[in-house]
């Protein structure tokens, strides 16, 4: 497979975010992603998946993702647990 | 299996039918006897059991598209199917939305539409207090995964049994009652949360969105979409930014010419959502991010001339279109492609809003808002007058500028909300 494009991965993150296996953006910090979060959300969408856990946005996960599916997220409540860590 | 982590306090539910899509192969009596017969799979599973209402149902059940003020925006055909609301005391708690311009059938190949029986137990389930499932035989996996074949024979996978049982207890079943279908044993889900380590890396060629003078401004899904030169902002439903720092358009938007500098207007129709993007005598029309093929195409398709447009909305009051160029608006009918009679007329039949506006976005709230430079006029509902107090900054109302004069030069970011630390909400 060839590498994603910059569109496959804004796409990728957008998806990320939607079904929580990103955090929801903060309009007062702005934050972006490390590469490290980046992959670590890619793999745990691919477990979740039943894909192989490559951290990459590989063609069997970009179309996944593409897949019609049901809005809610799959992760619930990744924001709120990610703030309370960062209490800690 | 995953649970949401509430559940109804009450093991008798109400259920109705709210509404019913506009144009579907199924009749109304066929969606009534799916969703009944969804419902009982959950039931014939566990302690819990469901009851017709004719109104004031725990479980309110609709057809929706697009944006329908709930959070979850529907995107025409494909991509999102439904989604259902997890039990609890609000009112919308257990309520469940189907997209209204998805083709549902009744255990029809996939190549036909979406099964629309495989769709609702997945969704009662989450009306119920079940989360996704990672688990390869569930229901509540949330990708669609075909017609589930006959209703009447349909049995939930173990997991999905495990799973209610936990929530509403074992159903009582008599020694003659089969027992549940694929007994496949799966562990728990475990989430794994990814680490968040924020950055703040700001490209230097990107436009001001503090000095707003937008291209373009639209509603999509209920996300108001600020374009200026090759990039775009997005403000979700609940008015936060997703970043302060623009995206590209060319990197979202897939299909417009990469020469292309801007975009005139945006908006997302209301027969199919797919969303048209204007550039001089140029439409493009989009499914999702991606452009159709055969575009572009030339304004005089919706019979403008080739001047090219300044604004385009959909006027929530009548759900009718409007184009607006210079000191001229039209109106236009998506349902027969035609322009509406006695059209263009002045701008100034809206009252208090100068000529060549920027853009003019409907937004969730009902109301309308007309953007011009740095400078925004709101039209309370159907009012063809703008409100008192208007214009205000759009830069301080839209776009998260904590400023006290608009002409604050960018070098001060610290004055805009820009400051270079990255500094925690809480603190």
């Amino acid at each position: 497979w060839s590498r994603p494009d910059a569109m496959e991965i804004s796409k990728g993150v957008d998806w990320l975010t939607r079904y929580g296996y990103l955090p929801a953006p903060d309009p007062l910090t702005a934050q972006q992603q490390t590469l490290e979060g980046l992959i670590a959300a890619i793999k745990s969408m691919q477990r979740f998946a039943g894909l192989k856990e490559t951290g990459t946005l590989d063609e069997d996960t970009i179309k996944m993702m593409q897949r019609p599916r049901c809005s809610l997220p799959d992760i619930i409540g990744t924001s709120e647990i990610m703030r309370r860590r960062r209490k800690r | 299996y995953s649970l949401s982590g509430t559940v109804w306090s009450k093991n008798l539910l109400t259920w109705r039918v709210n509404s019913f899509p506009h144009a579907s192969p199924l009749t109304h009596q066929e969606i009534h006897d799916l969703m009944l017969k969804a419902l009982n799979v959950w039931s014939k599973s566990s302690e819990i059991s469901f009851q017709e209402a004719s109104a004031d149902a725990d479980i309110l059940i609709d057809f929706s598209r697009s944006h329908h003020e709930d959070g979850y925006p529907f995107d025409g055909i494909g991509g999102t199917l439904a989604h259902a609301f997890f039990p609890g005391e609000h009112p919308i708690s257990g309520d469940t939305h189907f997209d209204d311009d998805e083709i549902w059938t009744k255990s029809l190949p996939e190549s036909y539409g979406t099964d629309l029986f495989a769709v609702a137990v997945h969704e009662f389930g989450h009306a119920l207090g079940l989360a996704h499932s990672s688990a390869e035989e569930s229901i509540m996996r949330p990708y669609y995964q075909g017609p589930v074949g006959n209703p009447d024979q349909y049995k939930l996978p173990q997991d999905d049994v495990s799973a209610i049982e936990q929530l509403y207890g074992r159903r009582k079943r008599n020694p003659d009652q089969e027992k549940p279908a694929l007994p496949v044993p799966t562990q728990p889900n475990i989430p794994y949360y990814p680490p968040q380590r924020p950055t703040y890396n700001r490209p230097r060629d990107q436009p001001d969105r503090c000095k707003a003078h937008f291209d373009a401004i639209a509603n999509i899904r209920g996300e108001v979409f600020f374009f200026k030169k090759r990039y775009f902002w997005r403000l979700q439903p609940s008015r936060n930014l997703v970043s302060l720092n623009p995206a590209q358009i060319h990197q979202f938007w897939e299909g417009l010419p990469k020469d292309l500098d801007r975009v005139d207007a945006v908006y997302e129709r209301t027969n199919d959502s797919k969303i048209v993007f204007f550039r001089g005598n140029n439409y493009w029309v989009f499914k999702d991010t991606k452009a159709e093929p055969g575009y572009p195409r030339s304004l005089s398709d919706f019979g403008l001339p080739p001047a090219g447009i300044d604004a385009a909305f959909v006027w929530r009051h009548n759900g009718k279109t409007y184009f607006f160029q210079g000191s001229r608006f039209w109106r236009f009918d998506e349902h027969t492609s035609r322009m509406d009679l006695g059209y263009p007329k002045e701008v100034n039949m809206w009252q208090g809003v100068p000529q060549d506006v920027d853009d003019i976005v409907s937004w969730n709230d009902g109301n309308t808002y007309f953007f011009k430079g740095t400078k925004y006029w709101k039209f309370t509902g159907g009012k063809v007058e703008a409100d008192i107090g208007f214009p205000r900054s759009v830069a301080r109302d839209w776009m998260y500028c904590d400023m006290t004069t608009e002409d604050l030069p960018t070098q001060w970011p610290k004055f805009r909300g820009e400051s270079d630390c990255i500094c925690a909400r809480e603190s």
